[in-house]
């Protein structure tokens, strides 16, 4: 099984069509890994970005050096998924 | 055992053979309105499940509806399995849908990627595509939403087997595809096609591969702005809706594209609820509230289909 351990998603927020033309090259990368759950779509509409913990550092760098807002929605990915996990066993028992 | 639907938690997530053995308690349950159909195999070689809500009649218009095609939006196949509970419990009780089934039929794929989902819940919670080795690449699945004949290879998809809108060697190159698109053809007479995602609270319609208005654009669009509308008014959930193009991005070989594309004028794609905090790893205590307020938008668009027939 998978584990996410680490892995966090960001809330990307572009100001303008730049900063999307960056994300979608972030998207490219294929040594970062990244996973756009939501895709960069228009200034101002917010995307979410599932990235690894190993590249974490780096795409963090990488949009603050492009001065791309960004907050985190998942702190741990596995974390919420053990909770999701727990619930469903919960639930069956 | 007796089989009950009183028995199934609706407000917990489920595997592929819990929900596949639901299937069979919603027949038996509703054994005069419901039917269990297989319209093909997965890539694993798992049955394509489709419950056919039916009061008679032959060949009679339907309506298509599909959950899950992206297997990680799991809060979409467990609205998709308490929205067909709900179809069967308000038959006859529900003056709505008791119009809408007894002038149509309702087809309904709960479960449209099952060895995905089967997927997520053994090794990959996060996987998105189908399972299909392509040719050449270590990497594995196809994004069945960029498989459809509809701009197929176009903008908004990728040629990359490891990018998660992959679209595949060629169109309908996914069984999981091919087996809608053989049935939606071969039954001829469907009217409407939702096809449901989540998670950003949108309401949608073609086109998605090209910025040309649909030539039914005004009527798709009203229906829209009805639905979520009344989507807002159980919970206050507001929704964006327009053409896929409009609303997101460009996104060639579609479900709605391709349905839009072959005869069906009512077809719209759902992405349903947006907590802004979990994306794809809804709660399941949120199942119920996303499929309570999504029922009275799909009703509105079955009534629409119903009510202007062509």
């Amino acid at each position: 099984e998978q584990l996410f351990v680490g892995d966090q998603v960001l809330r990307v927020t572009a100001s303008n069509e730049e900063q999307i033309a960056l994300l979608r090259a972030l998207d490219e990368r294929e040594d970062l890994q990244v996973d756009f759950w939501r895709d960069p779509t228009k200034p101002g509409r917010p995307s979410d970005l599932h990235v690894p913990f190993p590249s974490l550092q780096a795409v963090k760098i990488f949009l603050e050096s492009h001065g791309i807002s960004y907050s985190i929605m998942i702190e741990d990915v596995q974390q919420l998924l053990d909770e999701e996990k727990k619930t469903m066993m919960l639930a069956r028992g | 055992l007796e089989r009950s639907a009183s028995t199934f938690d609706f407000a917990s997530y489920h595997t592929l053979d819990e929900i596949y053995d639901w299937l069979d308690t919603l027949v038996a349950n509703h054994p005069s309105l419901v039917s269990k159909i297989q319209i093909g195999e997965s890539y694993e070689k798992r049955p394509l499940y489709v419950l056919k809500f039916s009061t008679g009649g032959s060949n009679r218009p339907a309506i298509w509806l599909d959950t899950g095609i992206h297997s990680r939006e799991w809060v979409t196949q467990a609205t998709g399995v308490w929205t067909a509970n709900k179809l069967a419990e308000e038959y006859g009780r529900d003056p709505s849908i008791t119009s809408i089934l007894d002038s149509m039929d309702i087809f309904f794929e709960i479960v449209t990627n099952p060895d995905g989902y089967a997927f997520t819940h053994s090794s990959n919670r996060l996987w998105r595509k189908t399972r299909s080795i392509n040719a050449g690449s270590s990497c594995v699945g196809v994004d069945p939403n960029r498989n459809w004949d509809a701009g197929f290879g176009g903008a908004g998809s990728s040629s990359s087997p490891c990018s998660e809108t992959y679209r595949g060697p060629y169109a309908h190159s996914e069984s999981e595809v091919k087996s809608i698109v053989d049935f939606i053809l071969g039954h001829g007479n469907v009217k409407a096609l939702i096809s449901i995602h989540s998670y950003s609270q949108m309401l949608m319609f073609p086109y998605g591969y090209k910025r040309t208005p649909a030539p039914d654009y005004q009527e798709l669009n009203e229906l829209a702005k009805k639905a979520v509308n009344d989507l807002a008014a159980v919970y206050g959930t507001e929704y964006t809706y327009g053409s896929i193009v409009d609303t997101i991005y460009v996104a060639s070989g579609t479900t709605v594209d391709w349905a839009y594309e072959n005869g069906v004028k009512y077809s719209y794609t759902f992405e349903l609820r947006d907590t802004g905090r979990y994306g794809f790893l809804l709660p399941s205590t949120q199942i119920i509230p996303t499929a309570t307020e999504t029922w009275p938008a799909l009703l509105d668009i079955m009534l629409h289909v119903q009510q202007h027939p062509y």
